[in-house]
């Protein structure tokens, strides 16, 4: 099954 | 900031206002941009609304203004189809004047919006070379996202040389759409393009996709560029103005 990855896993906070 | 055709802004807000429920808008004598993610950090909009793609434009300094969408849009949806629309922050004011105009200037609409205080979280998007880029109607991918939620919540989008597959499964069984890309380009709104130089297998969740259809009235065609382990970017044009950019993490196998 898959899970949702997030934005913060593949761009840095500024 | 003042546009002939109001209509434009009305429909950004309701493109943004459904994925997030308020944001900060940054004014710049550029223009106005406005970077936000959903409460999950699964979704990130990225909007530019460049000056020159307004009637007139003036910024005498640089400004954050914090704004419900929510709030901006009911008020929006007062104005008439082809009212102008001004948009104006004074110096030091707490709020956001909305003012409309109907286009035989027969009626003036004011309104004060009450300005937000926002924590913003702003996320470094590099510019990438993506292995997929596709093009297509906007109405096509609002549909495809509205056909594909009915057999599932993840859709996979598959790209070939020869075109682009959407498929969803869940416990209905399982469906697909495959589009095939456009050889003979009469109407350039209703083709379907796929640059691709490698080819790519993501799973999206479907709610955020059709999220993101909000925005479609705002163009005719959707760009959707892919890599693999990289979030999605669905781009919808804004006339000669500027972009909404919408970013979509994958899902990924657990």
């Amino acid at each position: 099954s898959s899970i949702q990855s997030t934005l913060v896993v593949y761009y840095e906070k500024i | 900031a003042r546009l002939l055709h109001g209509s434009i802004f009305a429909k950004v807000i309701e493109g943004l206002r459904e994925l997030v429920n308020e944001a900060t808008w940054e004014c710049s004598g550029n223009g106005i941009t406005l970077q936000a993610m959903d409460s999950s950090h699964v979704a990130l909009v990225s909007l530019v609304m460049r000056s020159e793609g307004f009637e007139s434009y003036r910024c005498d300094r640089n400004m954050s203004l914090g704004i419900s969408l929510v709030s901006m849009s009911k008020v929006l949806k007062t104005m008439g189809k082809d009212d102008s629309l001004t948009i104006r922050v004074n110096d030091d004011s707490d709020s956001i004047i909305i003012a409309m105009e109907s286009q035989n200037q027969d009626k003036f609409a004011d309104y004060e919006l009450r300005l937000m205080d926002l924590d913003s979280e702003h996320l470094g998007i590099p510019d990438t070379d993506y292995s997929c880029a596709i093009k297509m109607p906007s109405s096509e991918f609002s549909r495809i996202c509205r056909d594909m939620s009915i057999m599932g919540d993840s859709v996979l989008i598959c790209t070939t040389k020869e075109g682009v597959k959407f498929s969803a499964k869940g416990d209905l069984g399982q469906g697909s759409i495959r589009l095939v890309q456009t050889t003979n380009i009469e109407k350039e709104e209703e083709a379907v393009i796929i640059e691709m130089k490698e080819a790519v297998a993501l799973t999206f969740a479907v709610r955020y996709l059709s999220m993101f259809c909000k925005a479609a009235p705002l163009s005719p065609q959707v760009g959707l560029s892919l890599s693999e382990d990289t979030p999605l970017m669905c781009e919808f044009k804004i006339a000669e103005m500027g972009h909404v950019r919408f970013y979509l993490a994958p899902k990924i196998e657990d």
